[in-house]
């Protein structure tokens, strides 16, 4: 399963 | 974490503080005598601040922030992920409840529909995503929202007679910081392989874009030293 993208910018 | 990042964090934290203090301003004029200028002005004269945009603002960070709890990325992200959802939330509440700032409020001149925004950016949001799910696709809707969510504010301004000068620099800022993120992305697509987010880069473009004239005449009224004013 892919990373789910987590999204590290504000 | 690079420093177009982090300086485009700070400047959009600058934004939320100059309107905190403009609030605060604005209530600590409640206490005094009347005699105070500043206090007459600012009572009388509408504070200039879009109650839409603010409330635009909250949905962003409500819907952008979904994974605050559940996806932990650093201790600053989820320092200021608290920082703007609970000065979003309490600034809207200000401006709706509080028994002074709302006199200060002209809703006659905030008359921008923003649920005209709100649909299409949900719709969007739900055809162009980059994975259809619940929490990816609420994050685009975020993106989309923020990116034309300074439209009340503008136009809001542009029926402001005099815009006072807390005003001018939050709209300035809250331009800047995004400014701020577009080198970020240029400089993250350069350094880091595979980083590719079209949908936050174009939005992020069409966001600043949308700052564009006032950005001019902002420019200009500082050069030219005279009350920063947007022709209707």
């Amino acid at each position: 399963k892919e990373k789910e993208t987590a999204h590290d910018e504000l | 974490m690079n420093i177009f990042r982090l300086a485009g964090d700070m400047t959009h934290l600058m934004s939320v503080l100059v309107l905190l203090l403009k609030i605060h301003t604005i209530k600590s004029c409640a206490g005094k005598s009347y005699p105070c200028s500043l206090c007459f002005i600012l009572l009388e004269s509408s504070s200039g601040i879009s109650l839409k945009t603010q409330e635009l603002y909250a949905l962003v960070f409500a819907t952008r922030y979904l994974d605050i709890f559940t996806d932990f990325i650093s201790v600053y992200n989820t320092i200021m992920k608290l920082i703007f959802l609970g000065s979003s939330f309490s600034i809207v509440w200000y401006i709706r409840r509080h028994k002074i700032v709302r006199r200060s409020y002209d809703k006659d001149q905030d008359t921008f529909r923003h649920f005209f925004l709100v649909l299409p950016c949900l719709l969007l949001a739900l055809i162009i995503n980059e994975k259809f799910t619940f929490k990816e696709v609420l994050w685009t809707f975020s993106l989309y929202l923020e990116a034309v969510a300074i439209l009340p504010q503008l136009i809001l301004l542009q029926r402001t007679r005099n815009i006072d000068n807390l005003t001018g620099q939050y709209v300035f800022l809250l331009g800047a910081y995004r400014a701020l993120y577009i080198l970020n992305w240029i400089y993250r697509y350069f350094t880091e392989p595979h980083y590719v987010h079209w949908i936050t880069w174009i939005s992020g473009l069409v966001q600043t874009l949308l700052y564009a004239d006032f950005f001019y005449y902002y420019f200009s009224s500082l050069k030219n030293n005279v009350k920063l004013k947007l022709p209707a």
